[in-house]
C-alpha cells in the first residue's frame, strides 16, 4: 500500500 | 508605505481563487522586489508558493519590506466585487493594521469603490526547499492538464504520474475500474503553445492523492503552460509561469511502503 509522505519527510522546516 | 497598482484586479483573483481551497491564512510579503507568498497547507502536502515581481504592476512602492497577513476567503470576498478589468491599488502604512483595496472601473471613470481588511498576524512555518535537479520535466498547456486531473479523478483517490524519454501517463485506479491518459511527446518543441514538452534523463512515477492534484490545476486561468518537475522520491515541483513571476505547487508524493 502507498502512505501519503508530508513536505517534511523531504524538506526542513524553518 | 506600500502602495501597489495592478491594471487588471483579475491577475490577483485569479492567484487568491486558486489558493482558497488549501490554504486559509496566508502572508503576502511585500519588498522592493515585489509580492511573494508561501503557504503550507495544514496537513503539510502541499505548498503554494506565488511571486508577483515588480514589472507586474503598472505602479509600485515599498519603502519597508512588510508581511500583509490575509484571509484568503475575505480577501476573495473584497475581490469578487471587482469586475476583471479593473484597475487595482492595494495600499498599506507600515505599522498599520489595515490593507485597503481600491478598484477603479475602466469603462466608468466616475465609480470607485474602496475596502479596507484587518491584517491578521499570521504565524507560519516555512519550508526550506534545497536547490533541486529534477530529472523529469514534462510541459503542457494547462487546459490540458486541468482535463486529465479532472477526468482521472473520477475514477480513483490517487493518480499516478509517469514521466519516460518518449511520454508521460496519468493514471488512476478505483473501485469502479481504472484509466489512463497517455501524451506522447511533440517534436515542435517550445514553439506552441499546444506542444508537450518533455525532458526526462530517467524514467520517475509518483503517486498523488488526486485531491492536491485537483487543487494544483485550480491555476490554469493564469498561464497558458503549466510545467511538471519530478525526481525520485521527492515532492513534485508544479509551475505556472507569470508574465512577471510565477505561480507554483510543491506536493508531497505518496510512498510506497
Amino acid at each position: 500500500g502507498a502512505m501519503q509522505g508530508r513536505l517534511e519527510d523531504f524538506f526542513k522546516i524553518k | 508605505m506600500f502602495e501597489a497598482k495592478l491594471n487588471e484586479a483579475s491577475v490577483f483573483k485569479k492567484i487568491v481563487e486558486s489558493v482558497k481551497d488549501g490554504f486559509k491564512n496566508c502572508n503576502f510579503d511585500c519588498s522592493e522586489e515585489g509580492i511573494s507568498m508561501e503557504s503550507m497547507d495544514d496537513a503539510h502536502i502541499a505548498l503554494v508558493s506565488m511571486k508577483l515581481g515588480v514589472e507586474a504592476f503598472s505602479s509600485y512602492r515599498c519603502d519597508r519590506s512588510i508581511s500583509l497577513g490575509l484571509n484568503i476567503e475575505s480577501l476573495l470576498k473584497v475581490l469578487r466585487t471587482a469586475n476583471n478589468n479593473d484597475v487595482l491599488t492595494m495600499r498599506a502604512e507600515d505599522d498599520g493594521d489595515l490593507l485597503t483595496l481600491v478598484f477603479e472601473d475602466s469603462s466608468n471613470p466616475d465609480r470607485i469603490s474602496e475596502y479596507n481588511l484587518k491584517l491578521l498576524n499570521i504565524d507560519q512555518e516555512h519550508m526550506s526547499i534545497p536547490e533541486q535537479e529534477y530529472t523529469a520535466t514534462v510541459t503542457l498547456p494547462s487546459s490540458e492538464y486541468q482535463r486529465i486531473i479532472r477526468d482521472l479523478t473520477q475514477l480513483g483517490d490517487s493518480i499516478t504520474i509517469d514521466a519516460a524519454k518518449d511520454g508521460v501517463r496519468f493514471t488512476a485506479e478505483g473501485d469502479i475500474g481504472s484509466g489512463s491518459v497517455s501524451l506522447k511527446a511533440n517534436t515542435n518543441v517550445g514553439e506552441d503553445e499546444k506542444s508537450i514538452d518533455i525532458a526526462v534523463e530517467e524514467p520517475v512515477a509518483l503517486g498523488f492523492n488526486s485531491k492536491y492534484l485537483t487543487q494544483t490545476c485550480k491555476a490554469a486561468p493564469l498561464a497558458p503552460r503549466v510545467s511538471l518537475n519530478m525526481c525520485k522520491r521527492i515532492p513534485i515541483f508544479i509551475s505556472y509561469k507569470l508574465q512577471a513571476g510565477h505561480f507554483s505547487f510543491f506536493l508531497a508524493p505518496q510512498i510506497s511502503e
